[in-house]
């Protein structure tokens, strides 16, 4: 499905430029489950940005399914991202002057579905992670984890064929975070390939691959022993 | 230090208000350490916010050192919390446009210390949380991980004597978040009261005694066994 080929970024900041990803070389196969590992500022955020293609590597190729990505235009770009790609941001990127449930139909709104449907859509889809009655109230009137299953429930919608999260369970109690981790195993069980920022080694043991990044590199790629 | 007494929080959201906390009754002694753990959506940050003076309960008394906080004035307020408090918010609530220095300068400012003195405290509390190649980082030019350390740093620097902190390892890997879990030991250490909310057991193991929230009321509130 996707192949990154020897990716770099680097940040220009004043004189002292960083490096955030270095020579990143892998392959991911559709349908798998990997988590990415690492200390805080070792480049996950940053590669799961270029996986989803919001975010341009400085060197280095990017296939997807054999096409360069950086050949396409934006708006073939922003077709994939709407339709075949999910984001779970680590931030949650909630727009602040929509509700949890218009939140949630935005991905809709651009596949331009009928609104009638992309309610009902929505609306079950907040209900699959708890928040039926939190429908109507805005993203400053949630708590930290109201907000974060909101942003979950945006990325799965769309039934995308990738879901990329950050930190998917940061804000969330065990038992809560427990529930969106089978709803994204129900997710991966139907076909989507789920990649996974995660700091929690329990998460990572419920993957089926583990890549490690340290300063930007991989420094270990496992798959799982049992599964 | 500090006494609430029956402490509702109530939210009108449309015709469903929402009763985020209720008859919250508890003490805090001066320079304990207490964790406040709970579901998504207890209210652990409602309360949290109401302890450190930024929300005001729609029910219920708030005595601090014996005054009851609702009688305070305005400015009197704003002055306990830039002096004597320190806060770690869920969301790190960094200013954009302010580099990570600026940002940890802020409540020295406040405090109208002199400008070289306030530089040389904000630098000193960035080394201590392993950022000193980030200060001139803005926010969106860091981790989110590092966003959470330049919030921590924030709330140190004023040295003062309770700091609020709403998961201030959650977007940490374990062996930076244990590094500020130590550091905040260090600072109980020396007198100063620590709140955390956490999601995290090894954590509030930690933490002297732990307080736990369910539907807006405490429901557990047990000191560690063996410390
Ligand atoms: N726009 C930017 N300009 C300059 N440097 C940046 C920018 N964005 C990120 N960085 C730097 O790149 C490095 C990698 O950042 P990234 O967000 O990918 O880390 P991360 O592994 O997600 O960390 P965390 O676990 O803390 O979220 C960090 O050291 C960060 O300071
Ligand atoms: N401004 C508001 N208006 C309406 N309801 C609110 C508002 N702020 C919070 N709430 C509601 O109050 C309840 C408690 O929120 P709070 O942020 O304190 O929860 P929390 O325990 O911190 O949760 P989390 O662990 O997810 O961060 C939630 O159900 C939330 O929807
Ligand atoms: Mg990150
Ligand atoms: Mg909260």
């Amino acid at each position: 499905l996707i192949r990154l080929d020897r990716i770099g970024k680097r940040y220009g900041v004043g004189d002292a430029p960083v490096e955030a990803l270095r020579e990143v070389s892998l392959e991911v196969v559709g349908g798998d489950s990997v988590a990415i590992m690492g200390p805080s500022g070792s480049g996950k955020s940053t590669l799961l940005g270029i996986l989803g293609c919001l975010d341009i590597p400085t060197s280095g190729n990017y296939l997807l399914l054999g096409e360069e990505v950086g050949r396409m235009s934006r708006p073939e770009l922003a077709e994939l991202r709407c339709r075949r790609f999910g984001f779970v941001f680590q931030n949650f990127n909630l727009l602040p002057r929509l509700t949890a449930l218009e939140n949630v139909e935005l991905p809709l709104a651009y596949a331009r579905q009928r609104p009638a449907l992309r309610r009902a859509k929505a609306a079950a889809a907040l209900a699959r992670v708890g928040l039926s009655d939190r429908m109507s109230h805005y993203p400053s009137q949630l708590s930290g984890g109201q907000q974060q299953r909101v942003a979950i429930a945006r990325a799965l919608v769309n039934e995308p064929d990738l879901i990329l999260a950050d930190e998917p369970t940061g804000a969330l109690d065990t038992v809560t975070g427990r529930e969106i981790l089978r709803l994204l195993d129900e997710v991966n069980a139907g076909g989507t390939t789920v990649v996974v920022v995660t700091h929690d080694r329990d998460i990572a043991a419920r993957m089926r691959r583990t890549i490690t990044l340290t300063d930007g590199r991989v420094t270990s790629d496992s798959r799982a022993q049992v599964r």
